[in-house]
């Protein structure tokens, strides 16, 4: 454990804070992509299969249920509480996700670590949640105006991905035989699709303002 | 591949 991988870690629990009380406190799931949601809860629910058999420690076990966790509430409001549910349009949050699940897949069965059925799903769930974001910014593309706390959500999440990216970097440098190609080519991919809502972030939040996002 | 890669991230 490092600090980049530990605030990277909390980061991405803040985005989940951050999402939760917006849709709990504000009562509605507007400018909230469902799709990316439920991408999330794919990944999380493949990825962290492992909870059974795989244990590193007692921080990683909690976290992973806490992301399960979290996912699968956020999914349930929007999808299934009043009034939340009411406030989900779906015509404007349509992105295809089946064009993203189905690749990412194909790309887990043909593309990993030692060809064991948990590797496969493992893999699969790394490809995915690098795209796991693209609904989320179609939709705000869509809206040309971001809410404040939408995109300090977008912001949190983008923020645990570079963190993640420094981790790595500072791994490689400190651990003998740290490699692993498959979460570094995943994660830059992902990391890298935050780039151009970061611009528009710091854009509209410099100078201590609190502008809503504006996207072109 | 990456036979060494620990599972101990997220």
């Amino acid at each position: 454990m490092n600090i980049f991988r530990f605030l990277g870690d909390m980061s991405h629990i803040l985005s989940f804070v951050i999402l939760l009380l917006k849709i709990t406190q504000g009562k509605s799931a507007a400018g909230i992509s469902l799709r990316t949601q439920e991408l999330y809860m794919i990944v999380f629910c493949s990825r962290y299969l492992d909870l059974f058999w795989n244990f590193s420690s007692l921080y990683n076990s909690f976290l992973k249920v806490v992301f399960i966790a979290c996912s699968s509430a956020i999914v349930y409001i929007i999808r299934f509480k009043s009034p939340q549910k009411d406030t989900w349009n779906p015509e404007l949050d349509n992105f295809p996700i089946q064009y993203l699940i189905g690749p990412c897949a194909v790309a887990g069965l043909l593309i990993n670590q030692d060809w064991t059925p948990f590797e496969m799903i493992w893999a699969f769930s790394i490809y995915l949640e690098a795209v796991a974001i693209l609904p989320q910014l179609f939709l705000l593309q869509k809206q040309g105006e971001v809410e404040n706390l939408t995109s300090h959500y977008v912001a949190a999440l983008g923020a645990y991905r570079g963190l993640y990216l420094m981790n790595w970097v500072y791994r490689y440098f400190t651990e003998d035989d740290y490699l692993q190609r498959i979460v570094w080519f995943a994660g830059t991919v992902q990391t890298g699709l935050y780039i151009d809502f970061f611009y528009h972030y710091y854009q509209s939040k410099r100078g201590g303002l609190s502008r809503p996002v504006k996207l072109p | 591949y990456d036979g060494a890669a620990p599972k101990d991230e997220l």
